[in-house]
């Protein structure tokens, strides 16, 4: 970019979410990406099928976090047989909401002029990490005290990136907020917060071992069901 | 000076974490 090394949030590569033997020949592949504050989800629909494809449509069940597409999927063109397109939908949360299992599992269908189709994916969870996580350190030391120990999760998380500061930037750029940073007998601890969409706060203290690619991840969350999901994304994004 | 407290107080929540 000419402007030096500007980390951008973490997307996965994209994998086939819908196979063309169950989509009677249509192939969707996909990922989640948050840019700009917006939640997308980036797919490629191919017609493997030997007849046009037209009419697409998308539609989402309720989910945990209220997900919902915030527009609608935009194929203006029909598909020929073995013809790929992009697409990019922009997605909200302001969709109903149902708890599913597991939290992050999102229910998809897409129809076209040749049937319904229905998959599940799952989405990291980082998509949903909010620009304006960074909490107050008064606050976040008066919140880390206030939720109880029961409610802290430790994870252990390889392959981390060597210094505190590469690991600070790396999360920044996905919205992991590092609210305070000390050195304790040799260790590095960052102290950092993430909020999201739905307004859940989830403090995290990562422990780097010297010498070691190996850290400690604790996260103390008043709904310490996210925890778990919160660490898969911390970790893909230190990984990546 | 801005000191708030809250440097020494990240301070102590460190150390307690590393030697409880």
């Amino acid at each position: 970019t000419g402007t030096g090394a500007v980390l951008g949030a973490y997307v996965a590569p994209k994998s086939v979410w819908l196979h063309a033997m169950k989509g009677k020949g249509l192939e969707i592949s996909g990922t989640f990406a948050r840019r700009s504050g917006a939640v997308f989800m980036d797919l490629v629909f191919t017609n493997r099928a030997l007849q046009v494809m037209s009419d697409f449509a998308i539609q989402f069940n309720r989910n945990s976090f209220g997900l919902a597409p915030a527009a609608p999927l935009q194929i203006l063109t029909p598909l020929a047989p073995n013809q790929s397109t992009e697409v990019s939908l922009p997605l909200n949360t302001v969709g109903s909401v149902m708890k599913m299992d597991p939290l992050n599992n999102l229910q998809v269908a897409v129809k076209n002029n040749i049937d319904v189709f229905y998959f599940s994916v799952v989405y990291p969870l980082h998509i949903l990490f909010v620009e304006d996580g960074k909490m107050e350190r008064q606050m976040f030391l008066a919140t880390w005290k206030d939720i109880p120990n029961e409610n802290e999760a430790q994870f252990q998380i390889r392959e981390c990136p060597p210094n505190p500061d590469s690991v600070s930037n790396k999360l920044q750029a996905s919205n992991v907020f590092t609210v305070a940073r000390r050195t304790v007998d040799g260790q590095d601890m960052l102290y950092q917060s993430i909020k999201l969409t739905n307004g859940i706060w989830v403090l995290a203290e990562l422990r780097l071992q010297p010498g070691s690619p190996s850290s400690a991840l604790s996260l103390k969350c008043r709904a310490p069901e996210v925890s778990s999901f919160v660490f898969q994304a911390v970790e893909a994004i230190l990984k990546n | 000076e801005l000191d708030d407290g809250l440097d020494e107080a990240f301070s102590r929540l460190a150390e307690s974490r590393t030697n409880p």
